[in-house]
């Protein structure tokens, strides 16, 4: 009933406090919120009332819309470095969905017809690797394992050697999940990260951090802390289907440039879609 | 932080002895955006501030206390209050008695259904876990792993279902005396009935003593939707908040309190067996506030 803003001569004082509630309540955050008002109200001061619902759209849409490189083969993630596999290192906070996240974007590619190999680097977690084994056996591509307890980094390091000597599209390596305020944590990732720079110092290419729909402003905190340790080149929001909302996005892409490259909307395989701006600002005004 | 920006408000308020109208409404907007950061709900912040509000006006010309004095300990006040003044403890009255732990994908509920159990074994119970999650990929596996490792009886069978993996556990439970009986369930979103359904039945067919909601303490506005629909659905006994070991200020931890009433009995405070808390609201009150 926002919708009730679309066409009217004179916008209500009302029109702006259901914005900001809306906004609000989809965890957009409160200076992300006011900085939308603010200048919606001052580009629909030039502009005719009429048009102001479009005016809405646009502005959330660009705020959403940081331009960043990917090719064709691997859209929209990007391999720029000649005769290695596309590695991609997926991160985050417990039980956000990372494991889930490599199995849709493994089978992702392979619709593509790309070749895909499994890294079970969380060698941690009860039943991790298990859970990846599941995965792979599923989608019948390799995965390469040791036990748990054994070092992620190497994990991580034979994966790659695998899809080098295999001449693999793609690897996707597994990570346990963690806190970004415990610092020794923080620290192992950096770890993997600088063993895998062993192959090559621009592996990996990617690195992928999970982000659920339905956190709110803390994981603008986690986005700040994974990015400091080893250099985000993108996020995945997992679980739209539990909230549609996910409004935290607008401050990682306008406020840390850090772009959305992928959601996930279920828990079946073939849910997950590169991200669309328009398509999520329209869900979200509903 | 909430706690930086509050005790920012705290600063620029304490000893300024009586304050004008203006301060206290620009106070409260302040306070308002602190717990709107801290993932509070925004009826909750409404409804609080609104409260605050009113209290600070009726009491203006005290001459004990200074507005801006009544605002800092109407504000704590407020928010123990509803966060309900001292623990609440678990109780389990019924032999066996059923716990029946669910929420929301990844919320922690395999994790903290056998820290639960541990936690009744150093109370001097018997407890048995039960894996009724026939979803997720290897998660009877994980149940089984944390069980065995930390010797807690766990009843499981990758061919069943959770209708008969339940009952086996009570007959269990009955021939070597378990109690209590804690089921970790598969992860289900609050706005598909259907999956709701599947505790219902259990509860239908099984006398279940305690429905326990595990929510993830970084989820924001839509924990208040996620309380009431599985409220609503299924009756909660109460919650236990996980993962409060990060940095996240936890206001879901307000707004599922204020909005439901039922007890947050306990808070996840990291991934050991041993990583669960009594609830204590003053320590949350700090957390929320600084
Ligand atoms: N409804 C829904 N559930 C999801 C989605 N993505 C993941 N899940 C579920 O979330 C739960 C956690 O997923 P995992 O893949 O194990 O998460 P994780 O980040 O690897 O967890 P840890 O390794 O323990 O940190 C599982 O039950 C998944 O099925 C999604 O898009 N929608
Ligand atoms: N740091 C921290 N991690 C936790 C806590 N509770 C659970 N976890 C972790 O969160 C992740 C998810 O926990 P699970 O117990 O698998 O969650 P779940 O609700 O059973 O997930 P599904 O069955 O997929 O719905 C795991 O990595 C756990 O180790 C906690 O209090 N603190
Ligand atoms: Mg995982
Ligand atoms: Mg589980």
């Amino acid at each position: 009933d926002l919708i009730k803003g679309k066409n009217i001569e004179n916008i209500s004082p009302d029109f702006w406090e259901r914005l900001e509630e809306k906004l609000l309540v989809s965890d957009v955050g409160v200076n992300i919120t006011r900085h939308i008002i603010s200048t919606l109200q001052n580009a629909v001061k030039k502009k005719d009332p009429k048009l102001i619902w479009n005016e809405v759209e646009r502005e959330l849409v660009s705020l959403l819309s940081i331009p960043y490189s990917y090719d064709e083969k691997f859209f929209p993630l990007k391999n720029d470095v000649k005769d290695f596999p596309l590695v991609v290192m997926v991160v985050g906070v417990n039980g956000t969905g990372k494991t889930s996240f490599i199995a849709k974007l493994a089978n992702y590619y392979k619709e593509k017809n790309l070749s895909v190999i499994l890294g079970a680097g969380d060698t941690y977690r009860a039943a991790a690797i298990e859970q990846l084994t599941y995965w792979a056996e599923k989608l019948s591509i390799p995965i390469v394992k040791q036990n748990m307890g054994s070092d992620s980094a190497a994990v991580a390091f034979d994966t790659i050697n695998s899809a080098i000597s295999k001449k693999i599209d793609v690897a996707i390596i597994d990570t346990a999940g963690r806190m970004h305020n415990k610092n020794n944590l923080i620290q192992e990732l950096q770890k993997v990260e600088k063993v895998i720079k062993k192959h090559h110092i621009e592996l990996p290419q990617e690195k992928i951090l999970i982000l659920d729909a339905t956190y709110g402003q803390n994981s603008i905190q986690q986005t700040k802390i994974f990015t400091e340790a080893i250099n985000i080149t993108g996020v995945a929001v997992t679980k739209m289907d539990t909230t549609f909302k996910a409004g935290f996005v607008f401050s990682i892409t306008s406020s840390l440039g850090i772009p959305i490259k992928f959601m996930t909307f279920g828990e079946n395989i073939d849910d997950i879609q590169p991200f669309e701006p328009k398509e999520f600002v329209k869900n979200l005004l509903e | 932080k909430l706690v930086d920006s509050f005790s920012k408000i705290v600063k620029g308020l304490s000893g300024k002895g009586k304050i004008s109208k203006e301060e206290i409404e620009q106070t409260i907007r302040e306070i308002r955006i602190a717990l709107l950061e801290a993932d509070v709900h925004l009826n909750v912040v409404r409804d609080l501030t609104l409260k605050i509000k009113e209290d600070v006006e009726k009491l203006e010309s005290s001459e004990f206390f200074t507005p801006s004095q009544l605002i800092i300990r109407s504000t704590r006040d407020k928010i123990l209050e509803i966060l309900g003044g001292e623990a609440t403890k678990l109780e389990i009255n019924k032999n066996p008695s059923i716990i029946l732990m669910v929420g929301l994908q990844g919320s922690g509920k395999t994790t903290t259904t056998a820290k639960l159990a541990y936690y009744f074994k150093e109370q001097g119970y018997n407890p048995v876990v039960v894996a009724a999650d026939f979803n997720r990929p290897a998660a009877i596996d994980q149940l089984v792993h944390i069980s065995t490792t930390n010797s807690i009886p766990v009843v499981f069978d990758k061919n069943s279902n959770s209708m008969n993996i339940v009952k086996k556990a009570v007959e269990e439970a009955k021939e070597k005396g378990y109690n209590p009986i804690i089921v970790d369930t598969a992860g289900r979103i609050h706005v598909d009935q259907e999956v709701l359904d599947e505790i219902k039945k259990l509860k239908e067919k099984f006398d279940v003593e305690h429905t326990i909601l595990v929510i993830d303490a970084m989820i924001g506005q839509e924990g208040v939707s996620v309380a009431q629909k599985f409220d609503e659905s299924i009756n909660l006994s109460g919650f236990i908040v996980t993962k409060m070991d990060g940095d996240t200020r936890g206001g879901v931890a307000l707004s599922i309190r204020y909005i439901t009433g039922k007890p947050l009995y306990f808070i996840g405070v990291g991934e050991k067996i041993t990583d669960l808390e009594v609830f204590h609201p003053d320590r949350v009150v700090s957390r929320i506030l600084g």
